[in-house]
């Protein structure tokens, strides 16, 4: 399994 | 100026004690209605969203609003020089250079002061949309804390499985496998210790247990946590900070290859 960063789940604001 | 005093140090000195796994610094942005902080560790695979209300302080003066870097780590050391009884109050001038914690014994008799370094940090803020999630676990902290702890001795990952019938934590490893399951608690007399399920659809997901067994060091903020799922996205892990605020770790889960 990989793990996914944050950011490309929440957008830069 | 910027002034906040709290009547005990104790709440000070825990919410160090839940960030500083994953965080070494952090912006505090102070502002009229409180202090803020937004932060992800260094892997990026989490974030951190710490709120305090002004009106949860004995004490709070922010005349204009404020954006101090903190080294984590120095402000932990520092917590860790008050009593929990201790009255604590952060003070800053206007475009601070260090921020000062002041810690006074509840007989007024020992006064300790110590100045921080603040340190200019890159602001990041990443948009976190509102989310209506499939499954919302509300639970006792202690027993997440409990089971994150023993799970990872089977693996590097824990699943979460929410369903009506309840949710199901398991590890797989090359030694073995555990599973737990809890149910819905029908009746309880004390409310921490309820188990309480808030199912829309099923959700199953897998988080890195490294990253979880640093959230449940926020386990003595509050006797319940607040896990929220929804398929493909991060977990919300939540405690309350007494009546001042909360604490929420996002945690993006892992994906098959």
């Amino acid at each position: 399994m990989s793990q996914r960063s944050i950011t490309s789940f929440f957008g830069k604001k | 100026m910027f002034e906040a005093r709290l009547a005990q140090s104790a709440i000070l000195k825990k919410v160090l004690e839940a960030v500083k796994d994953l965080l070494s610094e952090a912006t505090f942005e102070c502002s009229d209605s409180g202090i803020m902080v937004q932060a992800m560790d260094n892997a990026h695979v989490s974030l951190v969203s710490l709120n305090l209300r002004s009106d949860g302080f004995d004490k709070f003066r922010c005349d204009r609003n404020l954006s101090m870097g903190m080294n984590i780590t120095t402000m932990t050391k520092i917590l860790r020089c008050a009593s929990s009884e201790d009255t604590v109050t952060l003070r800053a001038w206007d475009n601070p250079d260090n921020i000062i914690f002041i810690f006074e014994s509840p007989s007024k008799e020992k006064l300790a002061e110590y100045e921080m370094k603040l340190i200019n940090m890159d602001q990041e803020h990443l948009g976190i949309p509102e989310t209506m999630y499939s499954c919302v676990v509300k639970m006792p902290s202690a027993e997440f804390a409990r089971i994150c702890k023993d799970l990872s001795q089977f693996g590097e990952a824990i699943t979460i499985a929410c369903s009506k019938e309840g949710v199901k934590f398991s590890a797989a490893g090359d030694y073995g496998n555990a599973n737990i399951k809890l149910a819905q608690t029908a009746e309880v007399d004390k409310e921490e210790e309820a188990v309480c399920i808030d199912m829309q659809e099923p959700v199953k997901l897998t988080f890195a247990c490294r990253y979880l067994n640093s959230f449940v060091k926020a386990t003595p903020l509050c006797a319940q946590v607040k896990l929220s799922m929804s398929a493909d996205v991060p977990l919300v892990c939540e405690y309350s900070i007494g009546e001042i605020g909360h604490i929420r770790y996002y945690l993006a889960p892992k994906i098959d290859d």
